[in-house]
């Protein structure tokens, strides 16, 4: 029924090819999951794509198509997704508008807000893993880190969410935190889409907590509760929160109402910062230009 | 719910139950029989008759229903070298789910549940992220990886690579806090933590009977519930879901709700909507009944 | 989902065992949210 005409990626657990559908003529990637090389048989991320994807079927999260065994691998069929935000963003020919943003950024939510009202974590959201279909709809894809909102007492690995995405709470070790995780990863997208640069790019994690926090201050237990309980949190140098101008100069394209949804969703406090449904619900989706229609995006 | 894997792929009537094991068994036994019959014209000469008639009294494939005590009789081992190795209930729950599935789809006579036994464990460990490396799970079991691992592909496509489960263990949780908020006052916080334990074993007795494949998560756990307080269940749904008017509000439920709507509005929760034509009262009474008698 | 079958009604809970958890440090700093949690389980209990 499929056929692996090209092989166009290969990453540490999977091979990706693209191929067809043969009944329907329809263009698919594979994602080969390579299972020889792991002594504790399948892989936790082949696992991970499998038990998430089964369940979410979403029109901005990416499609799982079928899956089946050949020769002792495990063969994912997914939707043919040709580029993502980072090549986009990347690219200095392509030439977009507030309007596209703002129709990327609502259709990312829609994608976030549905994996979390089903209570599951993406844990690793950042432009590359923002799939772009032929017709301009962004597909959440990669669910290699999701996991399901734990039960309560449960303790999590703080080691998720590619670096310049990770949340101050996941920088300082935190082993309780919950899907507001995802929305500042997705602030941060916000961010690079606007500047067309990464905003708070460390390299390395103890550097991405002083990016992080020379940009937008470093957190105090008066806006944070109990943040300096955290054993990495003696060693920082503390920064000023920016100035309300500092921001606008920083992002000279963005209006108030976009700042607005920026700073919400990069609210250092976890509890304060926006849930995925106060996002879409914000002004900044109401006010003019309206997001671009997906198909128009070039 | 609808939505889930675990709606679409294994929620059964009775009759398709019942049909799939037969199918299952009666697939298993054309093969079991083929065997048998390339067996004996292959040793022919060699047989003697007393050979020949044992082959035609022992070597007979089992029934649909002696493959069904069988796999009960594993799936209870299954759930006790779960709770042995002391992990989450969740993880019991779907090592437990794993291993009964698993047997919807293959017969005991292709594969051997002994030798299942791990696999389901240590599938349920990983795809619950309750990740244990396979050798330290081996040396918890006292098994090899090898074993361990031999079937865990077959495992994973038998389970049609549907892993996310909903067990009845977070409806129960919900409901306790349900019962607080509606019927405020008339509950007893102490009692209702006894029965929230009370409840929980009984959902883990309940994971190894078919209820699981008829009935959806909650109504199981509201089944569990009704077993343990039958009055204090009913009170419940009657107030949650029985159509206001047939109901005759005393005096004191009309002050409680205007207390409630109070704590509401400062609590400024959303508005408590009654959508009545979503949950039909009775149809849900019935479910609940049956769900019960399944489980006794 | 518009019309769910519950009202969050955080005040009425007496929920031990969560109310521990929403005391302790590293909860607190973690971004722990009891309104989360009861959501999640309410949600399971009327799918």
């Amino acid at each position: 029924e499929y056929t692996k005409e090209k092989k166009v990626g290969e990453g540490t657990y999977a091979v990706v090819y693209l191929g067809t559908k043969q009944s329907t003529g329809r263009k698919i990637a594979i994602k080969e999951i390579k299972t020889s090389e792991f002594k504790d048989g399948l892989d936790m991320s082949a696992i991970r794509e499998v038990k998430y994807l089964q369940e979410i079927q979403h029109v901005n999260v990416i499609e799982l198509v079928d899956i089946f065994m050949a020769y002792d691998n495990l063969n994912l069929v997914l939707e043919f997704l040709p580029t993502d935000l980072e090549v986009i963003i990347k690219d200095k020919n392509i030439l977009f508008t507030p309007a596209d943003i703002k129709s990327w950024m609502l259709m990312t939510l829609r994608g976030v807000y549905h994996c979390h009202r089903n209570f599951i974590m993406h844990r690793d959201l950042k432009p590359n893993n923002l799939l772009l279909s032929p017709d301009g709809q962004i597909k959440v894809a990669d669910f290699g880190l999701a996991r399901a909102v734990p039960s309560p007492h449960e303790s999590l690995t703080s080691n998720v969410v590619t670096r310049w995405y990770r949340a101050p709470e996941l920088l300082f070790g935190a082993n309780h935190y919950t899907s507001a995780i995802d929305i500042w990863s997705v602030g941060i997208i916000f961010a690079e889409l606007m500047l067309r640069i990464p905003y708070l790019p460390g390299q390395n994690d103890l550097e991405q907590m002083d990016v992080t926090f020379r940009a937008l201050g470093t957190p105090t237990d008066r806006d944070w509760p109990e943040v300096s309980t955290f054993s990495l949190y003696n060693k920082l140098q503390i920064y000023p929160p920016p100035s309300r101008d500092e921001l606008r100069k920083r992002f000279i394209a963005a209006s108030e109402n976009a700042l607005n949804f920026m700073c919400n969703m990069l609210t250092m406090n976890p509890v304060k910062r926006w849930t995925a449904a106060q996002c879409l619900e914000s002004e900044y989706f109401k006010e003019i230009p309206p997001p671009s229609d997906p198909s128009s995006i070039k | 719910y609808r939505h889930s894997s675990q709606y679409r792929f294994w929620s059964f009537t009775p009759e398709q139950l019942e049909q799939k094991r037969i199918d299952t068994n009666a697939q298993a036994v054309v093969s079991v029989e083929e065997r048998l019959s390339a067996f004996r014209d292959e040793n022919n000469a060699d047989l003697t008759e007393e050979e020949v008639k044992t082959l035609l009294e022992k070597a007979v494939p089992v029934t649909m229903e002696e493959e069904v005590k069988l796999v009960n009789f594993y799936a209870k081992k299954v759930q006790g070298i779960a709770q042995h190795m002391n992990l989450p209930t969740e993880v019991v729950a779907t090592s437990l789910t794993f291993f009964r599935r698993f047997y919807l789809e293959n017969s005991v006579m292709d594969i051997d549940p002994k030798t299942i036994v791990h696999t389901t464990i240590f599938l349920a460990c990983k795809s619950e992220n309750y990740f244990i490396s396979v050798d330290s799970f081996a040396k918890k079991t006292k098994s090899v990886r090898e074993a361990i691992l031999k079937h865990e592909f077959k495992l994973l496509e038998s389970l049609k690579f549907s892993l996310l489960n909903h067990h009845p263990y977070r409806p129960l949780h919900g409901f306790f806090l349900d019962i607080q908020n509606l019927l405020t006052g008339k509950v007893d916080i102490k009692y209702m933590g006894q029965i929230y334990e009370n409840c929980k074993k009984r959902i883990t007795e309940a994971l190894l009977t078919d209820a699981i494949y008829f009935y959806t998560p909650p109504q199981i756990t509201l089944a569990a519930l009704l077993l343990e307080d039958e009055a204090l269940t009913l009170k419940y749904l009657e107030t949650k879901f029985k159509p206001k008017e047939e109901e005759a509000e005393t005096e004191t439920e009309v002050d409680e709700k205007k207390k409630n709507k109070k704590v509401e509005d400062k609590d400024n929760s959303p508005k408590e909507d009654k959508p009545e034509s979503s949950i039909n009262y009775d149809v849900l009474l019935s479910l609940i009944l049956a769900c019960k008698e399944k489980i006794i | 989902d518009l019309s769910k079958r519950y009202t969050l009604a955080e005040s009425l809970y007496s929920d031990p065992f969560i109310k521990d958890l929403q005391n302790r440090k590293e909860y607190i700093a973690s971004g722990f949210r009891t309104d989360f949690v009861y959501d999640r389980v309410l949600t399971e209990a009327f799918m």
